[in-house]
């Protein structure tokens, strides 16, 4: 879903 | 030893009132600056994220830094069980697994101490990027949530436009159509009716009905709200809880495939 892509790229993980 | 009090349980209440419907469960990450909470909502769109600091509470110790997991649906059967104007005291050992909830009325002559197991959760660790907005709108929370209320009856989506004249709200379906325009206030008697728009460049956004009108479960705690927005980057929905913190919830666009 690109919604949830979104927020992955966005949010980088720590 | 961790111990945390606010002279009115409602504030509480509004506050997991604000969260419960996106997220199960959460961690609150506790530390001397106050308590925090970040999380992806179930279903991975949204993501909340909650500062309640510790200036803000009538006392807060906070000896070591504490991860709490709670099931938010337990918490608020505890809480429904405290009266608004109680006041309300969490405590929890170090490297305690409960957390104690202490409710006590006004006159000193009723108190209830509730034990609620935590969990161990697993924990996303997620950076927030610091992010020039295109677009911030403040407005009535109120009014943002009748909005919502009422635009969700006429599609899934919303699409927000904001230009420097100010914010439109559409959305369409089966029924036809809506769209509701707010202008910039140019004076008002009282802030919190205030309408500002603060538009580097215009922004055209399309966002989930179901999502904005969780996130307006908040409205009971501020008088404004604040959304910051740019083209591709998540919607920032913020309620300013006065004295005592934020909550923010992010909300990726929906995008043309």
């Amino acid at each position: 879903q690109l919604e949830q892509l979104i927020m992955k790229n966005y949010f980088l993980h720590q | 030893m961790f111990e945390a009090r606010l002279n009115a349980a409602t504030t509480l209440k509004k506050v997991l009132d604000a969260i419960k419907d996106l997220l199960n469960e959460a961690t609150f990450d506790c530390s001397d600056a106050g308590i925090q909470l970040q999380a992806m909502d179930n279903s991975h769109v949204s993501l909340v994220s909650l500062t309640l600091r510790s200036d803000g509470f009538d006392k807060f110790r906070c000896d070591r830094n504490l991860s709490m997991g709670m099931n938010l649906g337990s918490m608020s059967k505890i809480l429904k069980c405290a009266n608004n104007e109680d006041t309300v005291t969490m405590k929890a050992q170090d490297n305690a697994d409960t957390v104690t909830f202490m409710f006590e009325s006004q006159n000193h002559e009723k108190v209830s101490d509730y034990e609620m197991k935590l969990m161990n959760l697993d924990q996303e660790h997620l950076g927030i990027p610091e992010t020039d907005y295109s677009c911030v709108v403040r407005m009535p929370a109120m009014e943002f949530a009748r909005i919502c209320r009422d635009l969700s009856q006429f599609g899934e989506s919303v699409i927000i436009c904001c230009t420097k004249e100010g914010v439109k709200f559409s959305a369409s379906g089966d029924v036809g159509s809506a769209n509701i325009k707010l202008a910039q206030t140019s004076s008002v008697d009282k802030e919190e009716e205030a309408v500002t728009i603060e538009m580097q460049e215009p922004v055209s956004l399309t966002f989930a009905c179901r999502y904005l009108n969780a996130f307006t479960k908040a409205t009971p705690l501020s008088n404004q709200v604040q959304l910051s927005m740019s083209a591709d980057v998540p919607l920032v929905v913020e309620y300013r809880i006065p004295d005592l913190g934020h909550i923010r919830y992010y909300l990726a666009p929906k995008i043309e495939e």
